[in-house]
């Protein structure tokens, strides 16, 4: 119980008066090297002791952070520009569910490692092992979501960091007289496959009327989208493509400007 | 740009206290992304199409959904994907609805739910907060999306 208080926040900066609780530090998830993540709790604030437990991912790689799940898509705040404060999310899915947001894998955000070579050889294999870690070991600090029901979600690159994740759980659960009461998972514009992926990128590019006929039928027979690392050839004709046919557009968001 | 509102707000030492943050003082700035993680990504399946299958297996309700005007991870690429797990359909595609608007569309699967969120970017969320927190609220009960 000591840890968990350590860990609670009693306010944010510049942040409205609420009623639900929030929780936040660190989780050491590799002794040897020194490595911890960073989470943040912010429970329910209708039936906190009930309500299932969702863990957010965000993507990149590298771009886990709680910048985006948290401070601008599901998490009960919103920063405002001056980065003084923060007001309420109306629609933040802490009305139904404990939202647990973990920066992953070290190097992301708060968390760390003390062996700085981690940062030049980390994948996926690692993120799902020490996300992994983390969830057993956070559950030890805060037991009564030992039982409870888990969801995971996520967006982006988190395609590869959810399932990877769940597959994990399901598999320390088969062996373990401590199972996580793991229920499904959510994922969003996610990575999944990189040959149809690919495919059906540049098809979204010629059917919303981003790219020309030529540089559509250009890409198809000069990409193999099975390859990791494309030729030359059609390298160029992306950068074509995104350079002087898109325009002056948020490739995430394609009807609205970019960020300057 | 609300990105540069977070660096703004975690880099200041008096939020970095209040989260327990930062305890180890990180020789770096907090970031939205880590350039060198990214740019060192040692390892990455070239699909998660097998994982799915392995997990579809063992009962896990699993929800896929696609803000439609992301030009990113769109929503052909995702479509194009879900496609090769060659799944039957449950309730075949119809349009889901919230406060009486076109939410997106929907196709309930055996073992997966795919729903396209109308005029969503990248980050669903963000762009159609009250869309994505109903879409959400259906995922946990495990109910189909609303058809009006």
């Amino acid at each position: 119980e000591e840890e968990e208080e350590a860990d609670r926040i009693l306010a944010l900066p510049g942040q409205p008066k609420v009623s639900f609780q929030q929780f936040s530090g660190y989780v050491t998830v590799n002794e040897a090297a020194g490595r911890a993540l960073f989470y943040w709790l912010t429970e329910s604030f209708q039936n906190p002791l009930s309500q299932p437990l969702v863990i957010w991912l965000n993507g990149g790689p590298g771009c886990s952070s709680v910048a985006y799940g948290a401070s601008e898509e599901i998490g009960p705040f919103r920063i405002n520009k001056s980065g003084s404060g923060l007001y309420l999310n109306k629609f933040s899915w802490n009305t139904v569910a404990n939202l647990l947001f973990l920066e992953t894998p070290a190097g992301v955000g708060f968390s760390y490692s003390n062996r700085s070579s981690d940062l030049l050889d980390t994948g996926d294999l690692r993120t799902a092992e020490d996300s992994l870690q983390f969830l057993i070991r956070w559950m030890d600090r805060f037991p009564r979501y030992k039982s409870r029901e888990v969801y995971l979600a996520g967006e982006s690159y988190a395609g590869h960091y959810v399932p990877q994740l769940a597959r994990a759980i399901v598999a320390y659960n088969a062996k373990s007289k401590h199972p996580i009461n793991l229920k499904g998972f959510m994922v969003g514009n996610a990575v999944t496959d990189n040959y149809y992926d690919n495919l059906g990128t540049v098809t979204y590019w010629w059917s919303h009327a981003m790219i020309s006929d030529r540089t559509y039928h250009q890409l198809i027979s000069t990409c193999d989208f099975t390859q990791q690392k494309e030729s030359n050839q059609c390298e160029t004709t992306y950068s074509y493509a995104m350079d002087q046919e898109f325009g002056n557009i948020d490739q995430y968001n394609i009807y609205a400007p970019p960020c300057n | 740009c609300t990105e540069k509102y977070a660096e703004a707000y975690y880099n200041r030492p008096d939020v970095q206290k209040a989260l327990h943050a930062n305890t180890t003082k990180i020789p770096y700035k907090w970031t939205a992304c880590s350039e060198e993680l990214n740019r060192n990504w040692n390892d990455t399946d070239v699909s998660i199409l097998p994982i799915y299958r392995e997990l579809i297996a063992a009962g896990l309700r699993i929800w896929v959904f696609s803000g439609d005007v992301d030009s990113v991870v769109p929503v052909t690429a995702t479509r194009y994907s879900l496609a090769q797990l060659k799944l039957s359909t449950k309730v075949p595609w119809y349009p889901w609805y919230v406060k009486r608007q076109v939410g997106g569309w929907t196709e309930v699967y055996e073992g997966l739910t795919f729903a396209t969120v109308r005029g969503a970017g990248h980050e669903v969320p963000l762009f159609k907060p009250r869309a994505a927190l109903q879409l959400f609220k259906s995922f946990l009960r495990g109910e189909p999306l609303p058809k009006s």
